[in-house]
């Protein structure tokens, strides 16, 4: 699965995600990338978020919207939303997988509870971030 | 200007320096590093988030190394189904594809979907014909052919019938599946 999520100049979010699935997938089966509020939500009042990981628990869950609302709802922080989503309910649960978000002042998240995660960014200082570990 | 920002991700799983070659860690940076570099150029000249992050997950569809568009994982039936999908943080617009084998890029499709159609989601052959009625690509599902992915889809699968007694899933290359979901 890939993803990328962004803030542009005029102030506004969008997310994206791609996918092949799974292997030796059968009957149809769809996981959580095309599936809005799942793998991919974005709102201007609140956050961007695309998620790669074991689908049938990030659409369990509503991963990507959950975090927007936990920020809407309770006032938490994209950081604290992010992680607690992923590394606390997900977890819990035995869903695997990561999310990168993006909230609309810029601020980044990408938690991940597998051991690692193909990530990246770039902002102003214009140079690409990319990490794959749990470093 | 606003501060602008892209951030994306090619999936997760067990990754660890155990199972990757140095040379395999610096095909992945270069790649990821391309993505960022592409769809935050797009962001620096005025583009939108939109146009930002289609530009990078293209790159990433396009590449053998990730599971999407070229190099996606196979069906138990051998072929390659993808599915996308694209939300517009300004307007609460959205749009998806699922189960698609023939557009050449997912991402585009499901954005068509989105700005282009009354729905959120299309599936199947009904998306393929939408994509095909907008003008976008149309390939050979073999396009997406990866050899790579379908030797590790051969050996799930004789693993599945008890005749793997290597035990492939110790291989290091393994690790490289996302989670061991093989996705």
């Amino acid at each position: 699965t890939v993803g990328a999520i962004a803030l542009d100049s005029q102030g506004n979010l969008a997310a994206g995600t791609s996918t092949g699935g799974m292997t030796n997938k059968r009957w149809g089966r769809v996981g959580d990338s095309p599936i809005i509020g799942a793998g991919t939500y974005a709102s201007n009042q609140s956050c961007a978020v695309s998620a790669t990981g074991h689908g049938e628990f990030f659409i369990r869950n509503v991963v990507a919207y959950d975090v927007a609302a936990r920020m809407k709802y309770q006032g938490l922080s994209l950081q604290q939303a992010a992680e607690e989503v992923v590394m606390k309910t997900l977890k819990e649960q035995g869903g695997e997988g990561g999310i990168i978000a993006l909230d609309n002042k810029g601020n980044i998240a990408m938690p991940f509870n597998t051991p690692g995660m193909y990530r990246g960014y770039m902002n102003q200082k214009g140079k690409p971030q990319v990490f794959i570990f749990q470093d | 200007q606003n501060k602008v920002v892209l951030v994306i991700h090619g999936g997760a799983g067990t990754i660890t320096p155990e199972n990757m070659t140095p040379e395999l860690e610096r095909v992945y940076r270069q790649k990821l590093s391309e993505a960022l570099e592409k769809g935050y150029a797009v962001l620096e000249r005025g583009g939108t988030s939109l146009q930002a992050i289609t530009t990078a997950i293209q790159i990433m569809e396009e590449s053998p190394l990730f599971n999407a568009g070229k190099g996606a994982v196979f069906t138990s039936e051998g072929r390659n189904e993808l599915d996308a999908s694209i939300m517009d943080g300004k307007t609460g617009q959205a749009g998806a594809v699922a189960g698609v084998t023939t557009i050449k890029s997912p991402i585009l499709a499901a954005q068509a979907v989105m700005q282009k159609s009354p729905h959120v989601m299309l599936s199947g052959t009904g998306a393929e014909e939408f994509a095909k009625e907008q003008g976008l690509e149309q390939v050979e599902n073999s396009y997406f052919f990866d050899q790579r992915r379908h030797d590790q889809l051969k050996r799930l699968q004789q693993l599945e019938q008890g005749k793997d007694k290597e035990g492939s899933l110790k291989d290091p290359e393994w690790g490289l599946f996302e989670g061991k979901k093989f996705g």
